[in-house]
């Protein structure tokens, strides 16, 4: 009897704790949620490395990744199909009632995340003169950048720039300073004789040549970033009508790209494995980065199948600098209308 | 996964004639949910 008494004192207790620990441990990270809600709105959400972002540098997450799109590419069985990708749509919101196909006939998880939409369901601003978005998403930053050395603010407190995003050798501020002095008559001739090797510097450095009229405006230099969550359609589409002259392929780490690791990891877009794609539209310089994350890390391209991304690493230490390709014929590259299909993003 | 977009587009020029002069803006805002084929901007 003792001992039966005993037992029923020490199994509520033990529960009451547990249920206490984990009330507390919730309200906390309730209070922390509120905490970064309300500095999202006031708009001061802070860069603040953490452990855990520290934590996950030791982590092989390109391995990780790969192993994930492994997963994910295991055909299922016929009945089961509907289930996992209803039960995938509700967990992040996706609406399947835009899917292009019957559940039934993707036959892997990895198949339905790339999946296309019913005709009609993205119909493009017919504006000539707008940019469109080229994915479904949430804008996270936007604006112009004024400087040299232009910087794109990840978060409050930490910033990366453009040239470390789009590729070392782009020298882009520079460039968009120079086209800008250029109608004042800066000094054109000599950035024509230190750009003749690259591509796309050319195509920047001589707007008198493309287009002489006295009164063509100046240039700015814009920035748009949009995250995908994962329950977003991932296909990527011309933004306008562009040529793409280039690509640069980036084979880095593979971080997740979500709202907390933007606040805790530094330089996540500059260390993230991602594709560059370069060119010109009716306006002057045109950069599409897309870049992949812990679980969506691969980026295929539809204007060059050939491309594979996030295939193991073999130099961990010293990273190769990024692949690049040149699109043919040189100086014009691949023409892509307003709204074309041009990439997707993968599992794993 | 992110998509970051970077292009030149006409800025406002103090001398230029204001009727002739087409100027980009945006037309969205922060934490805005954009679908694919909505405009950015014009």
């Amino acid at each position: 009897n003792s001992s039966s008494q005993g037992n029923t004192l020490l199994l509520p207790g033990a529960t009451v704790a547990t249920i206490v620990m984990l009330g507390l441990l919730h309200a906390r990270r309730l209070y922390d949620d509120q905490k970064i809600e309300d500095a999202r709105e006031k708009g001061i959400l802070e860069f603040q490395p953490d452990v855990k972002a520290t934590f996950m540098r030791l982590l092989p997450l390109r391995s990780i990744s790969r192993f994930w799109g492994t997963l994910t590419n295991v055909e299922l069985p016929m009945w089961l199909r509907p289930s996992v990708y209803k039960g995938w749509a509700r967990a992040f919101h996706s609406n399947l009632e835009e899917v292009a196909l019957p559940l039934e006939e993707y036959a892997s998880l990895r198949e339905f995340f790339v999946r296309r939409l019913k005709e009609g369901t993205r119909p493009i601003d017919p504006d000539p003169c707008c940019l469109i978005s080229p994915v479904d998403g949430t804008v996270l930053q936007f604006g112009e950048l004024k400087e040299v050395g232009a910087m794109i603010e990840q978060v409050k407190g930490f910033s990366y720039s453009v040239s470390s995003l789009l590729g070392a050798s782009s020298l882009l501020p520079m460039n968009v300073v120079d086209d800008n002095t250029n109608q004042d008559g800066g000094q054109e001739g000599s950035m024509d004789d230190t750009n003749q090797k690259s591509w796309w510097r050319v195509s920047l450095a001589s707007p008198k040549v493309r287009d002489p009229a006295p009164a063509r405006p100046m240039k700015g230099l814009f920035y748009c970033v949009i995250y995908l969550s994962p329950g977003d359609y991932h296909r990527i589409h011309s933004p306008a009508d562009w040529n793409v002259l280039g690509r640069r392929h980036f084979s880095g780490r593979l971080f997740p790209m979500n709202e907390r690791a933007t606040r805790t990891i530094r330089n996540l877009y500059v260390e993230n494995e991602r594709v560059v794609l370069e060119g010109k539209w009716q306006e002057g310089f045109m950069a599409m980065a897309a870049v992949g994350a812990t679980n969506i890390g691969s980026i295929e391209l539809f204007i060059e199948p050939t491309l594979r991304t996030n295939r193991p690493w073999k130099k961990l230490l010293h990273p190769e600098p990024p692949e690049e390709q040149v699109y043919e014929p040189r100086g014009t590259g691949v023409l892509l209308k307003k709204g074309d299909e041009l990439a997707a993003f993968n599992m794993g | 996964s992110t998509v970051v977009l970077v292009f030149q587009a006409p800025i406002s020029q103090p001398s230029a004639d204001k009727s002739t002069s087409a100027e980009f803006s945006f037309c969205i805002k922060k934490r805005d949910r954009v679908r694919m084929g909505e405009a950015l901007g014009r």
